[in-house]
């Protein structure tokens, strides 16, 4: 009994969701649900020890590093933080991560990415927001290449994703593409989500079974 | 001469976007 009360007393970050309710919501088990929340303490106590995981926390949790800004880095931190209040909170965590398991459908992936990329939130992809994509990778990745290189390299995206030539990719012209080059949503699977509970076992379950 | 990669597969390359890394100790 005296274990059954610490164990509620035991405090819980703001934003916390009983891990029953997210894996029934997501690709997870409760076990890994229980294993990414010791994922995401040490995320979101590593700068701002707050319990919530903020943009410099991301940051260095992706680069070693929490200075600098990227895009990409920024574009995902912006779409997990789905209530918009500048923290990713543990169920957003989840949710967002639970599209990145291999085992979660090729359209919630197809959708995700298109929102990534869709910089502007237009609905469309276009050619300038992928031409910056393209540079902010070059200039990441310290790799060089030509202007006309990278202009040869979207237009011949460009051509072969815009498929009715109106300039602009739209979700369905997105799907088209991905199908035929499923190497573009390779980044929307992360391996590691299958063995999570090797990663961060999470001990904490069991005290509360007692319950 | 070989066939350009894609810029979205060559994007999907990007640090900012290895969400694996988070998981590395």
């Amino acid at each position: 009994m005296g274990c059954a009360s610490s164990s509620k007393r035991r405090r819980r970050a703001p934003g916390y969701e009983d891990p029953a309710v997210l894996a029934a919501q997501t690709s997870f088990t409760v076990n890994e649900v229980e294993a990414l929340y010791e994922l995401y303490k040490k995320l979101s106590f590593s700068i701002i020890k707050d319990g919530l995981i903020h943009k410099e926390e991301f940051q260095l949790a992706l680069f070693r590093t929490s200075k600098g800004a990227n895009l990409f880095a920024d574009r995902v931190f912006d779409l997990f933080d789905l209530k918009r209040n500048g923290v990713i909170e543990f169920g957003e965590f989840v949710r967002s991560l639970s599209i990145f398991h291999p085992k979660a459908s090729e359209s919630d992936k197809t959708k995700f990415a298109f929102k990534l990329y869709d910089l502007r939130g237009t609905g469309y992809i276009e050619k300038e927001e992928l031409r910056e994509m393209v540079l902010a990778l070059l200039d990441e990745s310290d790799l060089c290449l030509s202007e006309s290189a990278v202009e040869e390299i979207v237009d011949s995206t460009f051509n072969q994703a815009d498929t009715n030539g109106d300039g602009r990719i739209d979700p369905r012209e997105w799907e088209e593409f991905v199908k035929k080059n499923p190497a573009s949503l390779r980044n929307m699977s992360l391996p590691y989500l299958q063995d999570i509970t090797t990663a961060f076992p999470s001990f904490v379950m069991h005290s509360e079974v007692e319950d | 001469r070989p066939a350009l990669m894609n810029a979205f597969e060559l994007i999907s390359t990007s640090q900012g976007l290895n969400l694996g890394t988070l998981f590395e100790k």
